[in-house]
C-alpha cells in the first residue's frame, strides 16, 4: 500500500544513508550536531533529526516562516557527499532552526524537516487527475501507515532508533490555522 | 500499486522540479547543458537528461566504473537548490559522464543516470525480512510499470516531454555480465 512505500522509500533510501555513519566524514547524525554544537556554541537539547509528520501533508519550504514566528533559520548542519545511482557526489543537508523557548527563557537549536514524502504524495495526488479526490478520502489513513511503518523501521534498526525522533500531530485547528509546531517540537 | 507509486514521487518529487525552470536561476535542463557546454567546451548530442532504468535494479554508485571502461567521468552540471519541507538549500545535482564513441573516433558528453528509485526499490525489499523472495517474483512487472507510468507523465507535462530521455534495458546478458550500456546511451 501507499503508506508503507513511502516509508520503505524514505527509510532505505535517506534515514538510513544520512543518520548512521556513512560518506567521507564518517560521523552519524549525533557526532555532527555535536561537531556543529563546538563550532557554532549552541544548545542542542535533543541530537536527534526531528522528522515532521504533519496530518494534513502540508510542508511548508521552511519552517521559519511568518506562521511561525518564534522560529529563526540556522546554518545547516555539514552537507554529507555520497555517490549515489550515477549521481556522483550527491548532496544530503539537514537543516538547522532556532527556537525561542519563551518559558525557560533561552533559545535552543533544533535539526529538523518535514516528512518530505508526504509533501511530494500531496502534489503528486491533487495535481490534475482523477487522483485529486482519492487525496481527500485516503490522506489519513496514508499518512497514518507512513507514520506508523517509519516508526517500526527505525525502532528495529538498532544503530539509527536513537538518532531519530518522529512528530506524527494534528497541524490544522478547526479554525483551518497552523497549530504552533514549536510546541511539538519541545515538548 | 508500488511501480506506479515509484514512478509518481520520482515525477513529482524530482523530474518535475529539476527539467522546468525553478529555483534561483531559472534555466530548464537544456539551458543548464547549453551553459555547461559553454564553459567546458564539450559536444552533447542528446541536451536532455537520459535516465537509466535496468530491469535488475542494479544502480551502480557511478557510470564511470572499471565494469564500463569507455565512460569517464566529468565535472557536474551547476546545483540548483530550493528550500523543499523545511530542508534549506537542498541541493539538486546531475553528473555528466564523457563517453568514447569508436565508430566516430569522438568523445560525447551526456547528463546520464540511473532512475534511483529503483536503487531503493531493491535495497528496501532484499533486506532482511519477507520481502526479498517478494522482489525476485515482483521486480519485472514492477520496473515495466515505473517505466511506463514514467513515460506516460513525461508525454502528458509538454514543457519537460522533451528534457528528459528513458532507457529501459536488459541490463544482465545471459552469462550474468553487464551489457555495454554506453551502446544503449549512444543507439
Ligand atoms: N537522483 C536523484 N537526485 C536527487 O537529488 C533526488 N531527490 C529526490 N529524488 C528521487 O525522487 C523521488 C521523490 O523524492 P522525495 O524527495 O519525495 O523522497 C525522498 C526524500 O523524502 C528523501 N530524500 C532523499 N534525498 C534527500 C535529501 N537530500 N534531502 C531530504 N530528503 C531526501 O528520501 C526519499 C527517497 O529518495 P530517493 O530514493 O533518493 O529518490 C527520490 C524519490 O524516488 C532524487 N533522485
Amino acid at each position: 500500500d501507499y503508506g508503507t512505500g513511502m516509508a520503505l522509500s524514505f527509510f532505505y533510501g535517506y534515514l538510513n544513508i544520512i543518520l548512521p555513519r556513512s560518506g567521507k566524514e564518517s560521523t552519524n547524525l549525533k557526532e555532527e550536531i555535536e561537531i556543529y554544537t563546538d563550532t557554532h556554541g549552541v544548545t542542542f537539547p535533543v541530537p536527534r533529526l526531528i522528522l515532521l509528520i504533519p496530518q494534513s501533508c502540508i510542508c511548508l519550504d521552511s519552517l521559519a516562516s511568518d506562521k511561525f514566528p518564534n522560529i529563526e533559520a540556522c546554518p545547516s548542519l555539514r552537507e554529507r557527499t555520497l555517490n549515489v545511482a550515477g549521481v556522483k557526489n550527491r548532496v544530503y543537508k539537514n537543516s538547522v532552526y532556532k527556537i525561542s523557548d519563551e518559558k525557560r527563557k533561552r533559545k535552543i537549536c533544533v535539526c529538523a524537516e518535514y516528512a518530505t514524502p508526504l509533501l511530494t504524495f500531496k502534489t503528486g495526488w491533487t495535481s490534475i487527475g482523477p487522483q485529486a479526490k482519492n487525496f481527500k478520502k485516503h490522506r489519513k489513513e496514508i499518512v497514518q501507515k507512513f507514520y506508523s511503518t517509519l516508526r517500526d523501521l527505525l525502532k528495529n534498526n538498532l544503530e539509527i532508533t536513537d538518532l531519530c525522533e518522529l512528530i506524527y500531530y494534528d497541524d490544522i485547528d478547526e479554525n483551518g490555522k497552523f497549530r504552533d509546531i514549536s510546541q511539538f517540537i519541545m515538548s
